[in-house]
């Protein structure tokens, strides 16, 4: 955008193009096309530069202006649940989060309670000897309730710090698989008390507005207490998520920039909002 | 939906008793705002509304009596022929193996369409052949031979440290052999912007020449489909693509965007988890889901 001239229409549809093409959904960029406006029919005097910068501080305000760190129970294990629909990246972002937590001197189970995809256990077994984690698995096709059961006790007995239990990726309108990832947080939450302390909703970058539904449906069945956005290393630019914060108050917590144990980042709003607009 | 929302713009017609311009203005709006929110891409929404507009006053709505319907009923012939078009029929080699090479994004349903149309053409009288070209995830192999397990169906697999180049040529060489009549080769997935990931699939194609590479898509893709679609198709030449998760709600405006901006043909569809969820894609079908 040229630097100085005063906002104008050609301009606010330019912002418009950009604000759509990054996901931010219809509703959202006319809420801030609207309101830079108005800026502009009163008369005051906002150049392109200063749109942007009003747009970034909306949009920041409304991720919330702090990274939200992993959560961590009054007592170990701290339990992380891992929910999403097909494809999104839960099970390599158990394997980046794992990583982080062992280089931060934790020790780190893992639960593979996607007990119905083909070699779903194999690659989060994988993905444990990369690490050096345990991977609590059963054999296919067995109730993954039962699996976060036995991974919880075991934990718990062996003093693990975290637990991370991986899900298996369901579409949010299959009310059967959604009735079961609530059975796992039951039997979870009777076994200790608060768990699972965390609930990460892990959401691919690429998505359209469909993650808003996606958000809602899950944050219904099993209360998201984060998101998890993944594979921002391509050219998506996951506005969504802005939508997710704001409507659900649910923080971004971690973003996914690879395939590698190491690429993932602590969400910083002020850099995501960037890549939004510059 | 968009049906109520024109209905409302042409609400007080009776009372004016004639469209105006601005009435026309007002009902492409619309329409441009449910493709956008069906994540139909910004720019594909805005050519598209344009050429609605055309139609509509070459069509006479302003002289119609049910404005509302006549829009609509513009609006989805349009999406209908704009994603129809072609026969999108698997084009199959004249002298055999066909191969067919499956590509896209990660987590977008390769893997699992690679066993499905292994199954299809199974059932057409075909004898496939699965090749594991994924040596980078953990557990891929695995997971294709797992689904070729399920299906009865070969598994052609060099492990994970050979080059996926010598990978699809021994696959094809070995098709040819044992009188497969369809290779069907898994590649890792991959961003449009990886260089090299993307100069592999490259080499492939120019080492084994496919019969067909088919785009995988995700139904529930955004605004990001077109730069995904136009890059492999102009690194590539895709000669289709594969809609996956329809069984989900997502609108799938990336079908129109996908087509829009490549010309190719959107050859299946994809609707669930199991090997039979595979069908033919119906242009009308995908018009009345993206206008909702
Ligand atoms: N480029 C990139 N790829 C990613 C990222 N996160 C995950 N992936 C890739 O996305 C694909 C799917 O990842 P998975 O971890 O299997 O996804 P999932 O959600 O567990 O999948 P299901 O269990 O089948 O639902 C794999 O190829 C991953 O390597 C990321 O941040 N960037
Ligand atoms: N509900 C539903 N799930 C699907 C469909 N197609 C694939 N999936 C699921 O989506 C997830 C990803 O599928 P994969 O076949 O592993 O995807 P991929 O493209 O091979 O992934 P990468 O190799 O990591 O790039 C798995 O959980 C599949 O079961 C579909 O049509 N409907
Ligand atoms: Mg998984
Ligand atoms: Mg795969």
């Amino acid at each position: 955008f040229s630097k100085k001239k005063a906002i104008d229409e050609e301009t606010l549809e330019e912002l418009e193009a950009v604000l759509i093409q990054s996901d931010l959904g219809i509703a959202a960029t006319s809420a801030i096309i609207d309101s830079l406006r108005e800026c502009g029919s009163r008369g005051e005097r906002l150049d392109a530069d200063g749109a942007v910068a009003l747009i970034e501080q909306e949009l920041v305000s409304i991720l919330g202006a702090n990274t939200v760190p992993l959560v961590k129970a009054g007592q170990p294990p701290t339990v992380v649940m891992v929910v999403g629909v097909n494809g999104t990246g839960k099970t390599t972002s158990i394997g980046k989060i794992a990583s982080m937590l062992v280089r931060e001197g934790n020790k780190v189970m893992l639960a593979a309670g996607d007990t119905f995809r083909a070699a779903a256990a194999e690659q989060l077994e994988v993905w444990g000897n990369r690490i050096g984690c345990n991977v609590i698995r059963h054999k296919e096709g067995s109730d993954p309730a039962a699996v976060a059961f036995d991974a919880y006790q075991s934990a718990r007995a062996r003093g693990f710090d975290y637990l991370l239990i991986d899900t298996a990726g369901r579409l949010h309108t299959k009310s059967n698989l959604m009735e079961e990832l609530k059975k796992i947080k039951r039997v979870i939450s009777r076994e200790c008390d608060g768990a699972p302390h965390e609930v990460l909703l892990v959401v691919d970058a690429t998505t359209g507005q469909n993650a808003i539904a996606q958000a809602r449906v899950f944050n219904e069945a099993v209360g998201v207490t984060g998101v998890v956005l993944t594979k921002l290393d391509g050219t998506a630019r996951g506005g969504i998520v802005v939508a997710i914060s704001q409507e659900l108050n649910i923080p971004v917590k971690y973003v996914g920039v690879g395939e590698g144990a190491e690429d993932l980042r602590p969400f910083n709003p002020d850099r995501f909002v960037q890549g939004i607009l510059r | 939906n968009l049906s109520a929302r024109l209905q409302s713009v042409f609400s007080n017609l009776r009372n004016r008793g004639r469209l105006t311009e601005k009435d026309v203005d007002l009902a492409l709006r619309e329409v441009r705002m449910a493709l956008l929110e069906a994540d139909v891409n910004f720019k594909v929404a805005r050519d598209f509304t344009t050429k609605v507009r055309e139609r509509a006053v070459g069509e006479e709505v302003m002289k119609s009596l049910t404005p509302a319907q006549q829009v609509i009923k513009i609006v989805q012939l349009e999406l209908t022929e704009l994603m129809g078009g072609q026969a999108a029929r698997i084009a199959f080699a004249s002298r055999p193996p066909t191969v067919m090479m499956l590509v896209g994004l990660q987590g977008s349903g390769k893997t699992t369409s690679c066993a499905k149309l292994a199954n299809l053409m199974r059932k057409q009288g075909h004898k496939p052949l699965l090749v594991a070209g994924d040596v980078y995830r953990p557990a891929a192999i695995k997971q294709l031979q797992v689904l070729g397990d399920q299906l009865g169906v070969e598994v052609f697999s060099m492990g994970d440290k050979t080059d996926p180049v010598d990978i699809a040529a021994a696959a094809v060489e070995r098709g040819r052999s044992m009188n497969n009549s369809v290779v069907i080769l898994d590649t890792a997935g991959r961003l449009h912007v990886d260089d090299q990931m993307m100069d592999e699939l490259e080499r492939i194609k120019s080492r084994v020449n496919p019969t067909e590479i088919l785009l995988v898509v995700d139904a529930m893709t955004g605004q990001d489909a077109v730069n995904v679609a136009s890059v492999f198709n102009d690194r590539l030449g895709i000669d289709g693509v594969i809609l996956t998760k329809l069984d989900g709600d997502a609108r799938g405006g990336a079908a129109l965007s996908v087509r829009a901006v490549t010309g190719k043909p959107i050859k299946f569809v994809t609707t669930g988890e199991k090997l039979d969820a595979l069908e033919q894609f119906h242009p009308e079908r995908m018009a009345s889901r993206i206008l909702g």
